[in-house]
């Protein structure tokens, strides 16, 4: 573990939190996207089989996939059982199918070894890439978003980020190793936020409201 | 470089 990825992580998990308390607080899911979350359940539940095939890492590593796991859920049941009312399908667009199809397809191809675990990781991996872009859709056909949703997305962001230095941290303190698969997938994740995040720094964070120019 | 599956990653 170095720094870069202890923070990373718990940008991580302070996304999840903004998100409960936007949800609670405000008592909606108005802005956000039930199919990026979706696919965050699918992400979590595909990479973190390893749990229940005697993989021990550390307490740590455990309740942290616990806990994404069971939040994802959560919110999921939030959006479309408590405050389904607030959930407006009509926005949200992204066709599931683009992602869902070529990740499955990448995985088939490009994995560590074809067994049905590794399979499934390298398909989480390419899945969590782009699981954000039905959000990033959404936000772009509606053109605004309320603070508290940029502070969840720059939170992820941020995660996403921080990856990139500990990969290279990794590379130079741990003789030259490289997972290629979470590296590509990594970067492409991040660029999908540098939009955003153009957006975040000059409005948002200047105590203006998150809007696109039309 | 090796290219390795790094495991202890969430």
């Amino acid at each position: 573990m170095n720094l870069f990825r202890l923070v990373a992580d718990l940008s991580h998990l302070a996304s999840i939190f903004i998100l409960l308390h936007k949800i609670q607080t405000t008592r909606s899911c108005r802005g956000i996207s039930i199919k990026t979350q979706l696919l965050y359940v699918l992400v979590f539940v595909t990479r973190y089989l390893d749990l229940f095939t005697g993989d021990f890492v550390s307490i740590y590593n455990s309740v942290m996939k616990l806990f994404f796991i069971g939040s994802s859920c959560y919110i999921i049941y939030l959006m479309r059982i408590k405050y389904k009312p607030t959930n407006d399908p009509s926005i949200d667009t992204f066709r599931l199918e683009y992602i869902l199809g070529p990740t499955a397809v990448l995985a088939l191809i490009f994995n560590y070894k074809f067994t049905f675990l590794e399979v499934l990781w390298a398909f989480s991996i390419y899945l969590e890439a782009v699981a954000i872009l039905p959000q990033l859709f959404m936000l772009q056909r509606t053109g605004e978003a309320e603070t508290i949703t940029t502070h969840y997305l720059a939170a992820l962001g941020i995660y996403r980020g921080l990856y990139i230095p500990n990969w290279i941290y990794r590379y130079f303190t741990e003789g030259g190793a490289i997972d290629p698969i979470a590296v590509v997938a990594g970067i492409v994740q991040t660029a999908l936020y540098v939009d955003f995040f153009y957006v975040y720094f000059t409005k948002v964070l200047q105590g203006q409201k998150f809007e696109l120019p039309a | 470089a090796e290219p390795v599956r790094v495991k202890d990653e969430l």
